[in-house]
């Protein structure tokens, strides 16, 4: 039997911390890295951050366990942590680069930017 | 977000995994190291353009789907006495020596068929250096759709017999074999018609890494098959 639900953080409402994906762009001029990357000029990995709720919905794509993982931090110990906020689906990034050789190469990246999160 | 224009640490940078990634695709400058620039440097762009979206994402409708295109210029070059309305160049690709886990599904010499002069113009085609008897042309999955001023042959089962998998350095040579339309004397502006990127060679590969035994990967990547850490193996892969 589950207990009687608390606020997840005093303050802020579930929205404003839950579990999401965030925006993150940085270019290659800003990493030195421009006289060799030809394209793309910036790069969008993106990132997952805020809280996990206590309630997984489904659209966190979380497992069974991350669902037990919960009921144990809740009703039995908390010193086992709650679920994490994790990338869960990635796309690969398309890169054009000069090789040290004078060669041109066209390469694809699989998992390089995050596109949803998951508790987990 | 308030730091766009400052440069991101170093220690941060090579956290990203993209950058690791190109980290160890790439050594660093080096003093023959060129910028990209001038034909090639378009036809790559034009590529990349069909590719990928200007966010680097891989179009779903793209006409090939490899992991990785090389675009290799010719390393040296070489007039030939003209003949009659012929002109002919033979240009030297050096080949690196096969990289493990990539194999090579396409190899195609990109030129263009025709080269204006100030007063004549060339149509020209490719050949590789060889006897006629040992040249089988064709064999490699599409590429992509080429600019309107260029053309391919296509050399994939040509490389793979003769150079294929290789172990050391080899070169490949192809002749430029251009005739002349007009009966007008060219003078010696044509060899540097020819010398100016009128051809270089195109590689596609796949990467097979995912479908290599996982003791021979930790080979490849730890030189070590029993102390290798499954964990960072996972990471190196990707």
């Amino acid at each position: 039997q589950v207990g009687p639900m608390r606020s997840e953080v005093p303050g802020h409402s579930p929205e404003q911390t839950q579990c999401s994906l965030h925006p993150f762009r940085i270019s290659f001029h800003q990493l030195g890295l421009e006289n060799w990357i030809i394209a793309p000029n910036l790069y969008s990995p993106n990132y997952c951050k805020g809280s996990c709720p206590r309630v997984l919905r489904s659209g966190l794509c979380s497992p069974n366990h991350a669902i037990i993982q919960n009921l144990i931090n809740e009703l039995v110990d908390r010193n086992i942590p709650r679920p994490s906020c994790i990338p869960y689906k990635y796309t690969p990034i398309s890169v054009l680069l000069v090789e040290a050789s004078g060669s041109i190469l066209y390469k694809e990246y699989e998992d390089m930017i995050a596109q949803s999160c998951t508790c987990r | 977000t308030n730091s766009q224009d400052a440069a991101a640490p170093a220690h941060v940078a090579l956290q990203l995994p993209l950058l690791r990634a190109l980290l160890q695709e790439v050594p660093p400058k080096t003093p023959q190291w060129q910028p990209a620039r001038g034909r090639p440097l378009q036809y790559m762009l034009e590529l990349y353009r069909q590719s990928a979206d200007p966010q680097g994402h891989p179009r779903e409708n793209r006409t090939f789907r490899v992991d990785a295109v090389r675009l290799v210029r010719p390393a040296g070059h070489r007039a030939l006495p003209p003949r009659g309305p012929w002109y002919v160049q033979t240009l030297d690709f050096p080949l690196q020596p096969n990289r493990e886990g990539y194999q090579l599904v396409r190899a195609a010499v990109a030129y263009r068929p025709h080269l204006r002069l100030s007063h004549s113009h060339l149509s020209c085609h490719v050949e590789p250096w060889a006897h006629k008897s040992s040249l089988l042309l064709g064999g490699g999955s599409p590429g992509f759709a080429l600019p309107e001023a260029w053309a391919e042959m296509d050399i994939t089962n040509y490389i793979q017999q003769q150079f294929w998998p290789q172990e050391r350095r080899r070169t490949l040579r192809i002749q430029v074999k251009c005739e002349q339309q007009e009966r007008t004397n060219l003078g010696l502006g044509w060899r540097q018609a020819l010398a100016s990127d009128s051809a270089f060679l195109v590689l596609y590969f796949n990467n097979t890494f995912d479908s290599m035994p996982q003791v021979r990967l930790q080979e490849l990547l730890t030189g070590d098959p029993a102390g290798a850490d499954p964990l960072l193996l996972a990471r190196q892969v990707r």
